[in-house]
């Protein structure tokens, strides 16, 4: 464990909650892709399937299984508790044009052909691209409440400073996973846009508006 | 090609 790698934990653990926080609060899930939460909850069911049969640490069990659960929550808030303010209208993106290729690609290029390894392959691969339903929710409607664009930053942010925690291990630990680290940019890559908007306009007290 | 690993991240 890293410092990169503790305020990544935290930074994605920090997202989920601020998530889950607007939702419940303003019992309105408004602005939220339920399809990018869907993609998620595959994400870490997928990824965590390791929960049954290798022990790392009593941390990592905890995040796990704080993710599988917080994940859960998040899509049954979405499509039964406030299924009323879902934005179904604008959340149009197709999924399976992701699932599809990443599950394809996973059973291409993994470390080993076992199902363990093809099923954690694919939730990172397809981790890489879950948030685009979310991005093209936001650049469809063109805005984003500020508490959804807190949200997205963390979940960007993520990712980034894994890579950071990657590049750290890589010289401190000889240790390098270049399925993730690929994947791990090309996550971070999709949100440079965002982050960009995020800084000159959100915390300058500005509404999240896409130019015209 | 790749070291192989335990998957000890999140």
């Amino acid at each position: 464990m890293n410092i990169f790698r503790l305020l990544g934990d935290l930074s994605h653990i920090l997202a989920i909650i601020i998530l889950l926080l607007k939702i419940w609060k303003t019992r309105s899930c408004a602005g939220i892709s339920g399809k990018s939460q869907i993609l998620f909850a595959t994400v870490y069911t997928m990824r965590y399937l390791d929960l049954v049969t290798t022990y790392i640490s009593a941390y990592n069990t905890f995040m796990k299984v704080i993710f599988i659960a917080t994940s859960y929550a998040t899509v049954f808030l979405i499509y039964v508790k406030c299924k009323a303010t879902y934005d179904h209208n604008h959340d149009t993106f197709r999924i399976e044009f992701l699932i599809l290729p990443t599950l394809v690609l996973a059973l291409l290029i993994n470390h080993e052909f076992t199902i363990m390894e093809v099923l954690w392959t694919f939730s990172i691969y397809l981790e890489s691209v879950a948030i685009l339903p979310q991005l093209f929710l936001v650049s469809k409607t063109g805005e984003a409440e500020s508490i959804t664009s807190h949200y997205l930053f963390a979940l960007g942010s993520y990712r980034g400073l894994y890579l950071l925690n990657w590049l750290y291990r890589f010289y401190a630990e000889d240790h390098y996973d270049l399925i993730a680290i690929i994947a791990g940019l090309v996550q971070t890559v999709l949100y440079c846009d965002f982050f960009y908007l995020y800084i000159t306009k959100v915390l300058k007290g500005k509404k999240l508006q896409l130019p015209a | 090609f790749i070291a192989r690993l335990s998957h000890d991240e999140l």
